[in-house]
């Protein structure tokens, strides 16, 4: 079964706060680039990034959230994961996206796209240990 | 004295969700 979605949005995703890029750059969280979660993850030791393309949005029994149904990686693992409507994934090449983007913008003051079947979002994996 | 404000500083991995496979090969 999907994981719950938490009951409120962390705090690292609303408009003005500071991230920092593995390469000890800061930068706001709207402010964000394809390029910095990539060039984060390559100076990464164990922490890999995947193409995972959104397959599926469904309802969810729960209020406010949906089950987003992903393939991941080169492999295209099916991974369904409930999360609340607001909940901002970074799509490759366009940005920050949201199932509801007018309520990510309210929440959070962040722009937001609208997220839909075909996007491709960034995802983390963690290195195989060999 | 007026303190200063710590702003916190969030590290990038946070922004991204973790997505794997339940189960493994």
């Amino acid at each position: 079964p999907p994981a719950s979605p938490s009951a409120s949005m962390p705090p690292y995703f609303m408009r003005g706060s500071i991230i920092q890029l593995a390469d000890g750059e800061l930068k706001r969280v709207e402010d964000l680039k394809t390029e910095d979660f990539i060039q984060s993850a390559e100076l990464s030791g164990d922490l890999k990034i995947d193409s995972s393309t959104v397959e599926r949005i469904d309802c969810s029994h729960t209020p406010d959230a949906v089950v987003i149904q992903f393939s991941v990686g080169e492999h295209k693992a099916q991974v369904r994961v409930e999360v609340l409507v607001e909940y901002p994934f970074f799509v490759f090449g366009q940005g920050w996206s949201s199932c509801c983007p007018d309520k990510t913008t309210q929440l959070l003051e962040l722009s937001c796209a609208k997220l839909s079947v075909g996007d491709v979002c960034i995802s983390l994996t963690l290195r195989s240990i060999r | 004295n007026v303190e200063p404000r710590s702003v916190p500083v969030f590290p990038w991995h946070s922004l991204v969700p973790f997505l794997e496979p339940s189960q493994s090969n």
